[in-house]
């Protein structure tokens, strides 16, 4: 299983339907400050069903909508499309491409869809539970918190152990 | 679940143990469990100790020591249980250019059955990439995206 | 002390302002006092705007304007009262190539009047050194330092 | 005014006495990780009087004093001398050059001393009042707290307005 493509629409500063696809191995990432880099980790996490605002830099969720610029206007949703390669059959389901969409709405509305049909975010979770890549997980490091795993007590540690077993 | 929690710190300590002396060669660390007796509820504290110094507190290590023994620590955890994916979002900025190379000689050595997504500005940290995204913005304040795919053949074949 | 304070306060937004134009072309900045009517304890808060963005809460700037924004205001403060020299430790970590080079320029333009000691990783900011220090450490894990002056003159005569 | 010199015996990781001259203009200090370059800077935060272990990565006093390496045992005083050129006459004071020293000893107990002679830190901290050398300066900027000043509570900010005061 990997990640094999991304799809940022209305999200953050992606005003514009942006794709990225991706392969097994390295990909590196890179761009002036402030163009968007740290805003595609952040889709990442919130797709995943991220429900903190302050993990993705904002004060409320509405945050992650397109809020306008210069020349552009605010837009009504932010999507996140996440495309996950399930040859080897590791998730529970029957297909061998996984599509895990969420869609935001000014009005605060918040939905769900695996593989184009609506779900919760119940379903997403049960969906991931057994890849790691559930709440809280590790394998994403945000900018500047690579440092916290030390910073933080001892008692939160275990949370790192706990997610490995 | 007493005993699955006992288990993966094991494992987990012991990876950690593996890659932390890679990541510093000469040096030492582990993981240990603040409360021994109370699996359920015990704290995990990292002792780690670089070639030549004494077991510090961990407050005491240098910017640089503590990131690449909290990517020592995240890598034990990822060998203990493999995701699909990972994203590092500038993780290597603290590092000198020897502590670089040996954290990019690690990412690479997982490479054949890992997939990283990694942000950096790093000039060496992107050479090691098999595709290269870049972000830009316009004066529109709008992201887009292009991409290049890097023949990392042709790139090995013409640097060697 | 109430219009100390107030003074002040115009005096660092008007240097604050200047300093964003300078690290920022294109962009704008001010400081707000959260209740101007309460000199003595109102808060003060950073709106804070680059090129072709609307204004955002800060949280939302990427790491790398973040800094520079706190540096361009920590140049400001600096600028309405010098103190007799500043340290300054890895700020420029976060910058990319075009940022750091402003950065720089900006340490340059003081150079003649203030003290500067940096510490970096980062090959342009070493450049700018009237003195370079190098602190080693050998395998006994004891701290040496080992200055080199560089003669500025002939650094610039051979490159330009 | 500008700092002249800085002179390190058993602080933190600086077991040998080591001394560096600095000049007018732009110093700039390298190293590998951990080689000791950020405990300078700690050194000169302690020196003007620095009273909270935490500010300093330690959590009590006698962290920066020597705690022995491999090689070497740990020592039992920490100094630091700090030289100040005064030709402008902008301290307090009749001289042309001021050291400011600040000892500990592993018992805990800390001296000061303005050229060589011994006094308290408030006359330490009486003699730097002005130049904004005090407590909490923002002239000194730690590994890692550049956005601190922007991640703290608007109320905390106009501390920096009053420095500037
Ligand atoms: N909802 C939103 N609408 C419009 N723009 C947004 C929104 N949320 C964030 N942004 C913009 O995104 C930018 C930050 O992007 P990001 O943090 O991804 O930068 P980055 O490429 O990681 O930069 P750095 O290299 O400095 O870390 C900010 O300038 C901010 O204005
Ligand atoms: N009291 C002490 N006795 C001995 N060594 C100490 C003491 N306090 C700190 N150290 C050592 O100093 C080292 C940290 O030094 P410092 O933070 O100055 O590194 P640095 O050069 O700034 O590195 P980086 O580039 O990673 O920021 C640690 O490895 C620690 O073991
Ligand atoms: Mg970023
Ligand atoms: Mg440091």
């Amino acid at each position: 299983m990997y990640l094999k493509s991304l799809t940022l629409k209305g999200f953050k500063s992606f005003a514009d339907r942006s794709r990225l696809s991706l392969e097994p191995g390295v990909t590196v990432v890179v761009g002036p400050n402030g163009s968007g880099k740290s805003n595609i980790s952040d889709a990442v996490l919130w797709v995943l069903g991220e429900q903190s605002a302050k993990a993705l830099r904002g004060n409320a969720m509405e945050d992650v909508i397109f809020a306008g610029s210069s020349a552009r206007q605010a837009v009504g949703v932010a999507e996140v499309d996440l495309v996950l390669d399930n040859h080897d059959g590791q998730l529970p389901i029957e297909f061998s491409e996984v599509t895990i969409t969420r869609r935001m709405f000014r009005n605060g509305e918040s939905e769900y869809l695996i593989n184009q049909t609506p779900t919760r975010l119940m379903d997403v979770q049960e969906l991931l539970h057994d890849t790691g890549l559930g709440r809280d997980t590790h394998s994403i490091i945000s900018q500047g918190r690579i440092d916290e795993i030390l910073n933080s007590r001892p008692e939160e540690r275990r949370a790192l152990i706990e997610e490995a077993a | 679940v007493r005993d699955r929690f006992l288990e993966t710190f094991e494992l987990v300590d012991h990876h950690f143990q593996d890659i932390f002396a890679l990541l510093f060669p000469g040096g030492q660390a582990s993981l240990i469990l603040t409360d021994p007796d109370e699996p359920e509820t015990t704290g995990v504290e990292v002792a780690a100790q670089p070639r030549g110094k004494r077991l510090q507190k961990m407050s005491l290590l240098s910017g640089g020591e503590k990131s690449l023994t909290a990517l020592a620590l995240l890598f034990a955890v990822y060998r203990t249980r493999p995701c699909p994916f990972y994203i590092l979002d500038e993780v290597e900025a603290a590092l000198d250019d020897t502590n670089l190379r040996r954290f990019i000689t690690f990412v690479d050595s997982l490479r054949a059955h890992t997939q990283f997504i990694v942000v950096t500005h790093q000039r060496r940290t992107m050479e090691t990439a098999d595709v290269l995204y870049g972000v830009s913005m316009q004066a529109d304040g709008v992201s887009k995206v292009v991409s290049q795919k890097i023949e990392r053949a042709t790139a090995e074949a013409t640097s060697s």
